[in-house]
């Protein structure tokens, strides 16, 4: 049971690690903290300010603390806009990729379904304009967790076959 | 030692994987 745990959590937890990187100024280090919303959006920011742009930032409410539905409206902002810049900038269809369930993150912080939001936002760092900056981050952290995020890519580029 | 051996070897799978990724036309599928 706790092997079957370990490979429910190894990717969003490795995603963390990776996140983490971005020194965001919303708290960073848990699965919990991450199902407000407002971390991811920061990162997303930094990412391309001019898609994630400040009036979409501003929109992302910051004091959400235990209330799933504020989490919920952030984590939906945040997907969708995630969603189209695949779809209008990196001209990537995703429609086959397995769509995080936002209700099991923002009500039970569900780490799988987690997993995969931070799988999107990685699929984002590593194919924007400023990728080079992201990837050699990448090639700067522990070698497990490098495994996982390329693992993580992979699964993403062959949903891109169309 | 084998265990080194195959440290070198996924060191090498992961920096071919990203210096593939980096060599890759910014935006562009796969």
């Amino acid at each position: 049971m706790e092997q079957m745990d370990d490979v429910k959590t190894v990717l969003v937890e490795s995603l963390i690690v990776w996140l983490q990187t971005f020194n965001t100024t919303a708290p960073c280090r848990t699965v919990e903290e991450l199902t407000t919303g407002v971390a991811i959006s920061q990162a997303l920011h930094q990412i391309d300010p001019a898609w994630f742009n400040d009036g979409w930032l501003s929109r992302i409410k910051t004091d959400v603390e235990d209330n799933w539905r504020l989490k919920m409206n952030n984590l939906k902002k945040v997907l969708q806009m995630v969603v189209d810049y695949y779809n209008e900038v990196l001209c990537q269809e995703i429609s086959d990729f397995p769509w995080p369930d936002l209700a099991l993150v923002a009500e039970h912080s569900d780490p799988v379904q987690l997993g995969r939001l931070l799988q999107l936002i990685l699929g984002c760092a590593v194919r924007c304009e400023h990728k080079q900056e992201y990837i050699q981050i990448i090639m700067t952290l522990e070698e497990s967790v490098q495994h996982v995020v390329m693992t993580a890519i992979q699964e993403l580029m062959s949903k891109d076959t169309k | 030692d084998p265990n080194m051996k195959a440290g070198a070897a996924n060191e090498g799978v992961l920096a071919n994987f990203f210096n593939s990724l980096l060599s890759k036309k910014t935006g562009s599928p796969g």
